[in-house]
C-alpha cells in the first residue's frame, strides 16, 4: 500500500497537457 | 615540465586523489575518474566545482581544468556526481556501480530535505536503505538498538511527527524484517524504484519571472522543462515536453523556448542572471541528448554492459 502510494505521484510529476495558446495565458496571468 | 596540480575528487562513497598536468582537459580528469572507479555509464556523470565566485559548477569536458575558474585550493576539490537522471531507473541502470551511487545520491537528497518526500513513503525507503547496508535482518546480529547511529529519515519528517526516536526505529525495523531474501543491491533499486517517482526526483530547480516580474520555479528534468508557482515545487502547473520543443536559447536573462508548431507563440522567461540561463541551457541540452538516444537502438557498448551485466 505504501508503495501503491508513492507510485501514485509518478502523475504529478507532468503539468496537465494543454496547448501553447493556453500555456501562454497561464503564464502571464502567474 | 610543468609543476603537476594537485586534484582531489570525492565520489558518493570514495575520495581520490590524483595529480594532474596544466594542460589537462577535463575530459581527460573525467576519464580517469570513471576508469578508477569502473564506472561506463559516463553519460549520467559530472565532475562539480565550486568557482571563484562561490557557485557549484559542472566542469566544461572539453576546455582545461585549469582554464576554468575553480576555487583555488590545494588540492583542488570536485565532486562526482550525477548530472542526469534516468527516466525509468529499472530499465536504463545497467551496471551495479552505477546503481549504487544514485542510490547513494538520491538517498542524501531526500535525507537533507533537497527532495521532498512524504513521512510513510520515507519509512519504507529507509528501511531499504537498512536492508542495503545490513542485508537481512537477524535477531541475533541485529540488537536493540542497531539503527540508533543510523540517519534514517528526513528531519522535517522527525519534525512534524512527535514519535521518538525509539518508535521511528521500531517502524523501520518491522520493513527490515520484510525484506528478509532482498540482496542488498536489489534493495537499492527497490530504493531507487520509489524515490523516481516523488514529484522533486531528479528535478533542478531554478528562480525564474514572467513578464508581469512574478517569482515562479522553472523545473528541468530527463522529460523536459515545467513551470511551477513559487510556494509549490511539488505541482507543475505548465509543461514543455522535448517533444514540444523545436528550439530554446536566451539573451543575457531573457530566456526563449520555440515550439514545434511554429504558427504558435515563443515562450519567454526572465532569469535572475545570465550565468543562470547558461546552466539551464546546458541541463536542457544534456537531458534533451539522453531522451533522444533513450529511443533509438542500443549502442554496441550498451549491447555489451548488458550482456555483461546479465552473467
Amino acid at each position: 500500500e505504501a508503495k501503491e502510494k508513492a507510485r501514485a505521484k509518478r502523475a504529478n510529476k507532468r503539468a496537465p497537457q494543454m496547448d501553447w495558446s493556453k500555456k501562454h495565458e497561464i503564464f502571464s496571468n502567474f | 615540465m610543468p609543476k603537476p596540480v594537485n586534484v582531489r575528487v570525492t565520489t558518493m562513497d570514495a575520495e581520490l586523489e590524483f595529480a594532474i598536468q596544466p594542460n589537462t582537459t577535463g575530459k581527460q580528469l573525467f576519464d580517469q575518474v570513471v576508469k578508477t572507479v569502473g564506472l561506463r555509464e559516463v553519460w549520467y556523470f559530472g565532475l562539480q566545482y565550486t568557482d571563484t565566485k562561490g557557485f557549484p559548477t559542472w566542469l566544461k569536458l572539453d576546455k582545461k581544468v585549469s582554464a576554468q575558474e575553480v576555487r583555488k585550493e590545494n588540492p583542488l576539490q570536485f565532486k562526482f556526481r550525477a548530472k542526469f537522471f534516468p527516466e525509468d531507473v529499472p530499465e536504463e541502470l545497467i551496471q551495479e556501480i552505477t546503481q549504487k551511487l544514485f542510490f547513494l545520491q538520491v538517498k542524501e537528497g531526500i535525507l537533507s530535505d533537497e527532495v521532498y518526500c512524504p513521512p510513510e513513503t520515507a519509512v519504507l525507503l529507509g528501511s531499504y536503505a537498512v536492508q542495503a547496508k545490513f542485508g537481512d535482518y537477524s535477531k541475533d546480529v541485529h540488537k536493540s538498538g542497531y539503527l540508533t547511529t543510523e540517519r534514517l529519515l528526513p528531519q522535517r519528517v522527525l519534525d512534524q511527527h512527535k514519535l521518538s526516536r525509539e518508535q521511528w526505529e521500531e517502524r523501520i525495523e518491522v520493513w527490515h524484517t520484510e525484506h528478509r531474501g532482498m540482496l542488498k543491491e536489489d534493495a537499492m533499486l527497490e530504493y531507487l524504484k520509489i524515490a523516481q517517482d516523488l514529484e522533486m526526483y531528479g528535478i533542478n530547480y531554478f528562480d525564474i519571472k514572467n513578464k508581469k516580474g512574478t517569482d515562479l520555479w522553472l523545473g528541468v528534468d530527463s522529460l523536459g522543462l515545467n513551470i511551477y508557482e513559487h510556494d509549490d515545487k511539488l505541482t507543475p502547473k505548465i509543461g514543455f515536453p522535448w517533444s514540444e520543443i523545436r528550439n530554446i536559447s536566451f539573451n543575457d536573462k531573457k530566456f526563449i523556448i520555440k515550439p514545434i508548431d511554429k504558427k504558435a507563440p515563443d515562450f519567454v522567461f526572465y532569469a535572475p542572471r545570465l550565468r543562470i540561463n547558461k546552466r539551464i541551457l546546458q541541463l536542457c541540452m544534456g537531458n534533451h541528448e539522453l531522451y533522444m538516444r533513450r529511443r533509438k537502438p542500443d549502442t554496441i557498448e550498451v549491447q555489451q554492459m548488458k550482456a555483461q551485466a546479465k552473467e
